[in-house]
């Protein structure tokens, strides 16, 4: 299952929508201090269903929805979308036909918080099972965050464990 | 189980063996199961040893040095099991110009299995990607993405919709 | 004593909102006592607004604006009273061009009070000191220094005795 | 009190006798990976008396005693010596009227120590005496090490009060 674009509308610096192609090989981002990249890291995280606002360097969950600009004024919700190419690797039985797949989260002002997988309703429980199936973002060895790479070599012995047990 | 995890253990094992010295040009690293009788319960411990240089306690290690031992632990046990995407965000900001050249080439190699997100300040890095997102702020606060597709003679890539 | 020290805290508070916004070309920081009534006890609470965004948690910021920020915290301690020496492992290490730019002047600046050590991998920093000592290690795992004078045409500096 | 010169002999990688001079202005110190920059910061902190060997990277003290190398054995002491020029700035009265002040800090793989204060032995006290007389070493936002500016930011409010406190 490749990704094949992520939309974020609405999450951190992300304003406007925008739309972030994934190929095949090599993809890089660059840009100054502060531009955003990191926040796409998050974003990808959050749409894949991480629950703990810390994590994405926030102190509560609605700290991931745009707070705002010297111009501009905050936005009342945010939304990720991820869309995957079903390339016949590892998915779920329900997804088999669809060449698309895509999930989508959204977050509103007021705390409630909306999934859909394949633009219809679904529940959390339904996103996790998804991602479980196809083994996207259950290591944890997939996605090395900023800062955290030299954590590995200092970390204790336990914690270490647990990057062989998400292999395993 | 357990018999899954310590098979995962041995071939991460054997793969971080090969990966370090290939990073390192040289020297020799390992996994030591601090309690091999309680494999499940057991913590992983570290050894790493630069080429040329005495082993030691992997504290002692420079910063750099430090986060190429990381990094091969991490595609050691990504070579073992690969995921479909691996995003890597400035893990290259410690590394000197050698090192970052050896780990690029690695990036090359792995990318064939699965596709890389690199996210770098890094010169030397920033020639082996096969696109190029460019995030820019020019509206203070507001991120916006510019795309340039390498392999096919710098076309602009869609961003915005 | 409890006013030396609330003394201290305002005169390194000024200093702080003068240095953020040279660092950041714009925006505004400060420093804030959690408890104003038991400055002793109290704890600091940190602002930093980077220019054109919104106020919002100091650990929202980026890696960048979170290294910058500290820069310019421990610049502005210093500017009120300087240290003779002020020795920096890598500041720079998760800075962009720009912002490298703008922390090397403010060094230059400071070491007219006193003497500054900066160890780096940044080439635009290395074009800033006086002096440059090169460590190597050609005989593995032994360190060397080899130094050159950068105000004196490139002399050599004798470093082994 | 400026530092004139800082000599290594036998601490961490440093198996060779080092002499590196510090000028007025910007020294700067560049190299690859592991060949012994920041050890040279460590080399500063323990000659002006650091006493954890956990601040150092080492698990005990005797890991700052070269360990040897691929090519050769073990050495069986440390020793650095910082030697200050006295710009009459904040001298302690008993040195006043030497323009050169040294430090110098051993030891020995039998876990015996020695300090010396130009070149006469001294105890541990006497070190710390002249350090906080001077200033120099006891000012935590004077050694910035490699790794740990991000803390500041991600620090407790109370942890940061330690910074003012120094400046105090
Ligand atoms: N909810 C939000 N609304 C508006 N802006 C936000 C929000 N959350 C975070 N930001 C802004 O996003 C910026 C951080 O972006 P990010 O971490 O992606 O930067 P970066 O490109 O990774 O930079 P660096 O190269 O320094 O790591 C911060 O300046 C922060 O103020
Ligand atoms: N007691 C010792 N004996 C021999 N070598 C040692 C000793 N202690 C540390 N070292 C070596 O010193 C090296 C680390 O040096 P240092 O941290 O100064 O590197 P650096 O130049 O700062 O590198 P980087 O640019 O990656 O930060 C390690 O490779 C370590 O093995
Ligand atoms: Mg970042
Ligand atoms: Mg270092």
């Amino acid at each position: 299952m490749r990704i094949k674009r992520l939309e974020i509308h609405g999450f951190k610096s992300f304003a406007d929508r925008t739309v972030i192609h994934f190929g095949d090989g090599i993809t890089g981002v660059v840009g100054p201090n502060g531009c955003g990249k990191s926040n796409i890291v998050d974003a990808l995280r959050w749409a894949m269903g991480e629950q703990s606002a810390k994590h994405l360097r926030g102190a509560g969950m609605d700290d991931v929805i745009f707070a705002g600009s010297e111009s501009r004024g905050p936005l009342g919700m945010a939304e990720v979308t991820i869309t995957f190419k079903n390339d016949g690797s590892m998915v779920p039985p329900e997804y088999r036909d669809c060449s698309e797949i895509s999930v989508t989260r959204r977050l509103f002002r007021d705390g409630t918080s909306e999934y859909l997988i394949n633009r219809t309703r679904a529940r959390l429980k339904d996103v996790f099972d998804l991602f479980l199936g196809t083994g996207i973002g259950t290591k944890s060895y997939s996605i090395i965050e900023q800062g955290r790479i030299g954590l590995i070599v200092t970390s204790k012995p336990e914690d270490r464990r647990s990057l062989i047990e998400d292999a395993a | 189980s357990r018999e899954r995890y310590v098979e995962t253990f041995h071939l991460v094992n054997e793969k971080f063996q090969l990966v370090f010295p290939r990073l390192f040009k040289g020297g020799q690293a390992s996994l030591v199961l601090t309690d091999p009788s309680n494999p499940l319960e057991s913590g992983v411990e570290l050894l790493a040893q630069p080429p040329g240089k005495k082993l030691q306690s992997v504290t002692l290690l420079s910063g750099g040095e430090k986060a190429l031992t990381a990094v091969a632990l991490i595609f050691g046990i990504f070579l073992i099991k690969p995921t479909p995407f691996c995003l890597l965000d400035e893990v290259d900001a410690p590394l000197d110009d050698a090192n970052v050249g050896r780990y690029n080439e690695m990036v090359k190699d792995m990318a064939q299995i699965s596709q890389f997100i690199l996210i770098t300040h890094n010169k030397r890095t920033m020639e082996i990607p096969d696109r190029i997102y460019g995030i820019t702020m020019e509206e203070p606060g507001i991120s916006r993405v510019v795309g340039v597709d390498l392999k096919d003679t710098e076309k602009p890539l869609r961003v915005a919709s």
